[in-house]
C-alpha cells in the first residue's frame, strides 16, 4: 500500500 | 504442568475471533503470571499483544515457562465446538508438550467435550514493546469506533485521525468523494461507557489503513470501550481491556503520500 510504514523499527529486536 | 480453567469460556472464543485474521501462527507464552501472546502480521504493519492474567483463571497452574506454538485457525475451529457458556480448561504436560488439551464443560456439568490440538514449533521474532507516553489518549465506545471504521471504508482505504483539544476527527478521502466524523469529548455520569474522553498533550494528525483498523475492531465484543493512543510518527495503539487482561493492537502509520 502507498506510504505504508512497517513496525520493525519500533518493536523488532535485532 | 500447565493448566488453566476459564469459567467464562466464551471470552476465549471471542479472543480467538479477534486475532485469527491478523496472525496465523503464534506462541502462547505461559508463565506463573498468566498467558501472553505477541505477534506481528505477515506484512509487519500490525502487531497483536494479548495478556490473560493468571488471577482470571480458576485454577491456574504453571510450574515453569511454557511456549505453546499454535495454529490460530486450528485453535479457533476447535473453540467453535465449545458452547458460549462452557467452562474451558487448557492443559499441557511437562514432558511432551506437543499437544494442547482442551475440555469444554457445559454449565450443568453434564456434558464434557475433550479435544487435543497438535502444537507446532514456531520460530518467533523477538519483539519488545517500549513504554510510550502518547500525545493523545482517547477512550470511546468500542461500537462507535467500529461504526466509524466501517462507514469510512465506503469512502477510502485510509483514514486520517486528527486529535485536538476536545475533538477527535476521522477523515477519509477517496475517488467517490470524502467523509469525516467528528466526536466531541463528552462525559456521562450515568453511563460512563458511552462517554468520549480525550487526554491531550499536543495535537496529533496521523493516517492509517482502514483495512487493518477494521481487523482490530474484531475486538469490539471484548469491551464496551476502546482506548486509542496516538503520537506523531509512532504506531497507533488500539486497546480493549477485559477483566482478566487486555488485547492491544499496534498499527504503523502511513507516511507521505
Amino acid at each position: 500500500e502507498t506510504g505504508q510504514s512497517a513496525l520493525d523499527l519500533f518493536f523488532l529486536e535485532s | 504442568m500447565f493448566e488453566a480453567r476459564l469459567i467464562q469460556g466464551g471470552l476465549l472464543k471471542k479472543l480467538l475471533e479477534s486475532v485469527k485474521e491478523l496472525v496465523t501462527d503464534a506462541n502462547f507464552d505461559c508463565s506463573e503470571s498468566g498467558i501472553a501472546l505477541q505477534a506481528m502480521d505477515n506484512s509487519h504493519v500490525a502487531l497483536v499483544s494479548l495478556l490473560l492474567r493468571s488471577e482470571g483463571f480458576d485454577p491456574y497452574r504453571c510450574d515453569r515457562g511454557f511456549s505453546l506454538g499454535v495454529n490460530l485457525n486450528s485453535l479457533n475451529k476447535i473453540l467453535k465446538c465449545a458452547g458460549n457458556d462452557d467452562i474451558i480448561t487448557l492443559r499441557a504436560d511437562d514432558n511432551s508438550a506437543d499437544s494442547l488439551s482442551l475440555s469444554f464443560e457445559n454449565p450443568n456439568n453434564d456434558r464434557i467435550g475433550e479435544y487435543e490440538l497438535k502444537l507446532m514449533d514456531i520460530d518467533q521474532e523477538h519483539l519488545s514493546i517500549p513504554e510510550t507516553d502518547y500525545d493523545a489518549t482517547i477512550i470511546m465506545p468500542s461500537a462507535e469506533f467500529q461504526r466509524i471504521c466501517r462507514d469510512l471504508t465506503v469512502v477510502s482505504e485510509s483514514v486520517t485521525i486528527d486529535v485536538s483539544k476536545d475533538t477527535i476527527k476521522f477523515t477519509a478521502e477517496g475517488e467517490l468523494g470524502s467523509g469525516n466524523i467528528k466526536l466531541k469529548s463528552t462525559s456521562s455520569i450515568d453511563k460512563p461507557e458511552e462517554s468520549v474522553n480525550i487526554e491531550l498533550g499536543q495535537d496529533v494528525s496521523l493516517q492509517f489503513s482502514l483495512k487493518y483498523l477494521m481487523n482490530f475492531t474484531k475486538g469490539t465484543p471484548l469491551s464496551e470501550q476502546v482506548i486509542l493512543c496516538l503520537s506523531e510518527k509512532m504506531p497507533l495503539l488500539v486497546e480493549y481491556k477485559m477483566d482478566i487482561g487486555y488485547i492491544r493492537y499496534y498499527l504503523a502509520p502511513k507516511i507521505g503520500d
